[in-house]
């Protein structure tokens, strides 16, 4: 009843296609581990999954354009990144509803750059809203591109083009 | 910060940490005991002086443990060599907290190692879980109030691109209207591969495949006006619908009567799904 596109799309992470979280869910499961990160008893949470089937969730809040309008325009800064190689919520998306707001383009259309490389395109907008795609990542982008993931970070946190 | 939570040794990894780490819960309702549990990894650099970022992975459901271990966390992880062993970790030259300190975030109560006491708490949605996650800041900056003065960012992917903006929504209502306590320094926020809005996400889909040479050209023009009740069927336009588009299908309920209609006069839905179909009769 509506197209919300999630990560994993399956509620069981043990089901999700093209995943591996063997790394995580053997380490996190320690005993050892748990209790160096102080964790509660597992006779409380009895064992950690990526993504869970325990909740029950509804989206409702509606779309989030006018929550980004709202906040833009109070002065707050915003990046908004996209992987190009995500087909769960692709970049085209992102780059639509960024122009959709109809913020005026201070920064057109270019390629940014990381250690001399071009890593993807940005355009800025009024507002210090800024959209950014990040070449040949998916859609956890700091997995595919860390190098790139940290520049950008980086740059944004700092306030720098 | 509190003592109790500091976090002095991480099994699988040989040598000291770059930067202190803490972890622990945050109670957010006492009530119902709803916990939420973080990872707290201060900065390498400059820990009083680099922002705060809370970073939300999304789901809903997904602990943000995906992004401390798969993504920008303080580790490379390695997976055991044996059955049943632990992973080796490696120090991660392109960790996030190089440059700022990362406040890893279990949300909503019941995702990762977040919990209730109270099984009701587990039916939840954007904007409870705006409210849970908003209360946990106040308290957590109160538990760590030395970084209550550095610039604070919010940050996630995929659905917390819904969970960004209406929790960052909630932080800037409790400053100003609410006159919430303690004022957070917030800055700005992060979203990547972010859910946004339903139609404009949908409707990215099929321009994205096309893009990127999934599709062909042809079938890209043919996907305009997909009968998506049966895709191997053309869509019907009756006369009434003249100027009825494409996309208004995903407008329900008021598009419902053209459900299963093709260029044939009677609609498909009326012929297959009878209610007085009997019990294992054959297909007509």
């Amino acid at each position: 009843d509506g197209f919300v596109p999630t990560w994993p799309q399956l509620s069981n992470s043990n089901n999700v296609p093209c995943t591996d979280d063997e790394v995580a869910t053997s380490w996190l499961n320690n005993a050892a581990v748990r209790k160096a990160i102080h964790t509660v008893e597992e006779s409380v949470v009895s064992s950690w999954d990526l993504c869970t089937d325990r909740i029950s969730f509804n989206h409702d809040a509606g779309s989030m354009i006018k929550f980004h309008k709202n906040l833009t325009s109070k002065g707050y800064r915003a990046l908004i990144y996209s992987g190009d190689h995500d087909m769960c919520v692709p970049f085209t998306g992102s780059q639509a509803w960024t122009r959709s707001i109809g913020y005026k383009i201070v920064d057109e259309w270019r390629p940014w750059t990381s250690n001399g490389q071009v890593a993807g395109f940005t355009q800025g907008y009024d507002k210090n809203l800024t959209f950014l795609t990040i070449k040949g990542a998916g859609h956890t982008v700091p997995e595919y591109k860390p190098k790139e993931a940290l520049d950008f970070y980086t740059r944004f946190l700092s306030g720098l083009p | 910060a509190p003592q109790n939570s500091l976090v002095t040794q991480v099994p699988g990894f040989n040598g000291s940490l770059p930067s202190n780490h803490y972890a622990g819960y945050v109670t957010v309702d006492e009530n119902h005991g709803r916990n939420l549990y973080y990872y707290f990894v201060a900065s390498e650099g400059k820990p009083s002086e680099d922002p705060v970022v809370l970073w939300l992975n999304g789901g809903p459901g997904c602990s943000s443990f995906d992004g401390f271990i798969y993504e920008h966390g303080p580790f490379n992880f390695e997976a055991a060599k044996t059955k049943g062993g632990l992973p080796t970790l490696h120090l991660n030259p392109h960790s996030w907290s190089k440059v700022s300190n990362v406040l890893y975030l279990d949300s909503p109560a019941g995702v990762g190692f977040s919990y209730s006491k109270n099984d009701t708490d587990y039916i939840t949605g954007d904007i409870k879980t705006a409210s849970d996650t908003h209360a946990f800041l106040l308290k957590w900056f109160n538990l760590y109030p030395e970084f209550l003065p550095n610039p604070f960012f919010i940050a996630g992917e995929s659905y917390a691109g819904v969970y960004v903006p209406t929790l960052a929504y909630e932080v800037m209502k409790g400053r100003i209207d609410a006159g919430a306590r303690p004022i957070l320094n917030f800055q700005g926020y992060m979203v990547g591969n972010g859910v946004t809005d339903e139609q404009i996400d949908g409707n990215a889909l099929v321009p994205f495949a096309h893009g990127m040479g999934l599709i062909s050209d042809n079938l890209f023009e043919a996907i305009d006006g997909l009968n998506i009740y049966d895709i191997l069927e053309p869509c019907y336009h009756g006369i009434e619908a003249e100027g009825f588009t494409a996309s208004s299908y995903i407008r329900l309920p008021s598009s419902f009567r053209k459900l299963g209609e093709t260029e044939k006069p009677l609609a498909v839905r009326k012929r297959m799904f009878g209610r007085a179909w009997p019990l294992r009769a054959p297909v007509r």
